[in-house]
């Protein structure tokens, strides 16, 4: 099964 | 004082439609250099990113940067007002808690003004690094909203798989299995037509189908797209104004748990 992460956890905070 | 002028107002039209199913409210960013967007959807598992040039407007006043926060669904309602070939400007008092839109006939006799209520969002803001991508595939838009929305009647799911023959989009479902591939082309008199592929290494990834789906609503705004992609990493969807802007879709691939 794939997991969807969410787009934050590739990309930092500002 | 923000103050802003397109001649093609329908560019807001369009840009909404590409919006609108993704982001509910959002905040806009004005600044002297013009305006942008950074959103995610509300499952936070998409981000969307709209740039739009100061250069892109007629007349173009931003006399300090500010945050304005809209609702969008509003945003398309106000937009119903406009025809499609009007000129459509856009004001904003740093004093006041509303913008007006202006909506205006290219003939000059009919004229609209609509004012909305401003709202205060509290949004995060990620830092969109520059990527050197593994694939980068340009194909005409309509050719990517065909291909999406027909995989979409068969499955949840679409693999996207860049090698140097070409693009894959598979999915599987209860009906069965659909694999569509587009392969480089460039013989077509038009370069809007042609389907091309930089590849630095192949790749393949997989993604949430609908999420392209609510993407390819922005196919009005450019007759190419891009779909870049690199090792598990999100894929980036561009739908590019000329040299207007650009609007980005961001989209986290589904990885193995």
């Amino acid at each position: 099964p794939k997991g969807q992460p969410p787009i934050s956890s590739f990309f930092a905070r500002a | 004082m923000f103050e802003a002028k397109l001649i093609q107002g329908n560019l807001i039209k369009k840009i909404m439609e590409g919006l609108k199913d993704l982001v509910t409210e959002a905040n806009f960013d004005l600044s002297p250099g013009g305006v942008s967007l950074q959103a995610m959807d509300s499952s936070h598992v998409a981000l969307v990113a709209l740039m739009l040039r100061g250069d892109a407007f007629e007349n173009y006043r931003c006399d300090r940067p500010r945050s304005i926060g809209m609702n969008l669904v509003n945003l398309s309602k106000v937009l119903k007002c406009a025809g499609n070939d009007d000129t459509m400007t856009l004001k904003a008092d740093d004093t006041q808690n509303n913008i007006t839109l202006v909506f205006e006939s290219q003939a000059e006799d009919k004229y609209a003004e609509v004012q909305m209520e401003l709202m205060d969002i509290d949004s995060e803001h990620l830092g969109i690094p520059d990527n050197t991508y593994d694939a980068i595939v340009k194909m005409p838009s309509a050719q990517f909203s065909q291909i999406v929305k027909d995989l979409s009647s068969i499955g949840d799911t679409v693999t996207v798989s860049v090698t140097k023959d070409g693009i894959t989009f598979s999915t599987s479902g209860d009906v069965g299995t659909a694999h569509i591939t587009c392969k480089q082309n460039t013989s077509m008199e038009k370069e809007a037509d042609h389907t091309t592929v930089n590849l630095e290494h192949p790749v393949t990834l997989t993604f949430a189908l609908r999420y392209f789906v609510t993407f390819a609503k922005s196919t009005s705004l450019s007759h190419q797209m891009s779909i870049s992609l690199s090792k598990e990493l999100p894929v980036m969807v561009e739908y590019a104004m000329g040299d207007m802007g650009h609007i980005r879709f961001y989209l986290a691939p589904k990885i193995d748990d």
